[in-house]
C-alpha cells in the first residue's frame, strides 16, 4: 500500500458516499444519471466476486463492502424509492448503457489475463469502468448545467483516478514483475475521458461562472 | 508469485 493508493482508495469512497448522502439528504437525485450508477454496481459486482474466495486484508474487504454498499443503495434509491425516483430525469438519462456492458464483455472475451471465470469477470469490470462514467458526462452536457454536487462527484472520481496512475507509477518503480497492461491501458483510458471535463470544471472555477 | 497474481488493488 501506498500513499498515492490509499489517497485514491479514500477519494473514490468519499465520491459515492458523499453522492449517496447527497440523495439521502436532499431526497433527490437531479443531474445524476442512474445508468452510470448502474454501470458501477455492475463493476463492483463483477469485480469483488472474490471476496469470497481470497482474502487480501481486512482493508481490502472492508473497501469492497463499502463500494458494493454504496453502489447498489444509490441504484435502488434512484429506481424504487418514491421521493427520489420522482426527481429522477428519466427523458435526458437516455445513453444506452447495455451496449457498453455487451461490447466491454465481448472485449474481455478477447482479451484477458488468465482465461477463468473470475479473471475473465475481472477483466470486464476494468473495462466497464473506464466507460461508466459516459452516460453521466453526457447527461451533464443534455442539461447543461451542473448543480455542484454531480461536480464534485465526477471531480473526486478523476481525483481517484488521477491518483491511481500515480500509484501504479510508485509501484511499478519499487515492486519488481508490477507489470498490469490492462489495469493501465484501461486506467489511463478512463482517466482521459475525466480531462475535457475536468478543463472546464477548472474553466467554471477560475472565472467563478456556472459551468457550460 | 500469487500474490501478484491475485488482484490487490480495488
Amino acid at each position: 500500500m501506498n500513499i498515492f493508493r490509499l489517497a485514491g482508495d479514500m477519494t473514490h469512497m468519499f465520491s459515492v458516499l458523499v453522492l449517496l448522502l447527497k440523495i439521502h439528504t436532499i431526497k433527490s437525485c437531479a443531474g445524476v444519471s442512474v445508468k452510470t450508477q448502474e454501470l458501477y454496481a455492475i463493476v463492483f459486482a463483477t469485480r469483488y466476486l472474490d471476496i469470497f474466495t481470497s482474502f487480501v486484508s481486512i482493508y481490502n474487504t472492508f473497501m469492497k463492502l463499502v463500494f458494493l454498499g454504496s453502489s447498489f443503495s444509490i441504484v435502488w434509491y434512484m429506481r424504487y424509492h418514491k421521493a427520489v425516483h420522482r426527481t429522477y430525469d428519466r427523458e435526458q438519462d437516455t445513453f444506452r448503457h447495455w451496449f457498453l456492458v455487451l461490447s466491454c464483455l465481448l472485449l474481455a472475451l478477447l482479451i484477458h489475463e488468465k482465461f477463468t471465470f473470475l479473471e475473465v469477470l475481472w477483466t470486464f469490470s476494468l473495462y466497464l469502468e473506464a466507460v461508466a462514467i459516459l452516460p453521466q458526462l453526457v447527461l451533464l452536457q443534455r442539461t447543461r448545467n451542473i448543480d455542484n454536487l454531480t461536480g464534485q462527484y465526477i471531480f473526486l472520481l478523476g481525483g481517484y483516478r488521477g491518483l491511481y496512475i500515480l500509484n501504479w507509477i510508485y509501484r511499478y518503480f519499487t515492486e519488481p514483475h508490477f507489470v498490469h497492461w490492462i489495469t493501465w491501458i484501461t486506467g489511463l483510458v478512463q482517466t482521459l475521458l475525466y480531462a475535457d471535463f475536468f478543463y472546464y470544471y477548472f474553466l467554471s472555477w477560475k472565472n467563478n461562472k456556472k459551468l457550460n | 508469485l500469487d500474490a501478484l497474481l491475485t488482484h490487490d488493488e480495488l
